[in-house]
């Protein structure tokens, strides 16, 4: 399972971007988190060549949400046959935009003193989720009824065995913002607002049946390819 | 919290969407 940082924010277990065998003995993994308002890409650097490896540089391909290194990647020493670093990037949002498939997509280059090296690797959407995401209430109750219902997507979020207070403080640290919760024939329905850092805004309705392990998760954004990409933080939020 | 007058329309969103 995952880290939990002090803030409560889940962050995903680190995986594999670059396998040593196709980068001449540089093995990367890594993962993507969102802490006291700043994302960082924490990668870890192993050294499975004979020989050192010094002048690391990192390079982002421009990315759907800008998504760039806010800060010369700094490695404090070269890095010796079977040693280990770890690194925490912090990232801005601020840097070319490109739209990519899928849409959080992100392709790095990195170089060190042997070659250069290309991966891929895929951000979970909650690190775009800013702090200031609850929605004034007014502002969503017209929003919502503004956004036509085919731009609502619906999904199920199966074995998830929290009440709905332990589900609202949980989003809650991933700026996830509970903003009215309603009880109808016994079901229990929160309506969420979230922001990413672009400005777009994702309006949400979860549907908690007391004693069902499967709710039922509604999305109401204007740029609906987004949906898939909030369905699976949440699924990674609520099950962690 | 307080009562902005909006209670009521959250409660007639829920129940419009339980029944459609």
């Amino acid at each position: 399972s995952g880290v939990g940082m002090p803030t409560g924010s889940y962050v995903l277990p680190k995986t594999v971007w670059l396998p040593a065998m196709k980068a001449k003995g540089l093995e990367i993994s890594g993962t993507f988190a969102r802490r006291m308002g700043t994302i960082q890409m924490d990668v870890t650097f192993t050294n499975k060549a004979m020989q050192i490896m010094t002048d690391f540089a990192i390079q982002f391909n421009r990315n759907s949400f800008g998504l760039s290194p806010a800060a010369p990647l700094q490695l404090a020493t070269p890095l010796s046959p079977n040693q280990t670093i770890e690194v925490s990037l912090p990232l801005s949002t601020v840097g070319p935009v490109m739209k990519m498939d899928p849409l959080n997509n992100l392709q790095v280059a990195v170089k060190n003193n042997i070659d250069v090296f290309y991966f891929s690797s895929l951000y979970p959407i909650n690190i775009l989720f800013v702090e200031d995401g609850k929605m004034e209430r007014q502002v969503f109750l017209a929003t919502w009824k503004d956004i036509p219902s085919d731009n609502e997507a619906q999904f199920q979020i199966k074995d998830c065995h929290l009440n709905s207070d332990a589900v609202s403080n949980k989003l809650q640290s991933n700026n996830i913002f509970t903003i009215a919760k309603r009880n109808v024939e016994g079901q229990d329905m929160l309506y969420q607002s979230m922001k990413l850092t672009n400005g777009i805004w994702i309006l949400a309705e979860l549907r908690i049946q007391p004693g069902s392990p499967n709710f039922t998760l509604s999305l109401k954004c204007r740029a609906p390819e987004i949906a898939q990409f909030v369905l699976q933080s949440y699924e990674a939020m609520l099950k962690n | 919290e307080i009562d902005d007058g909006l209670d009521e329309a959250f409660s007639r969103l829920a129940e419009s969407r339980n029944n459609p």
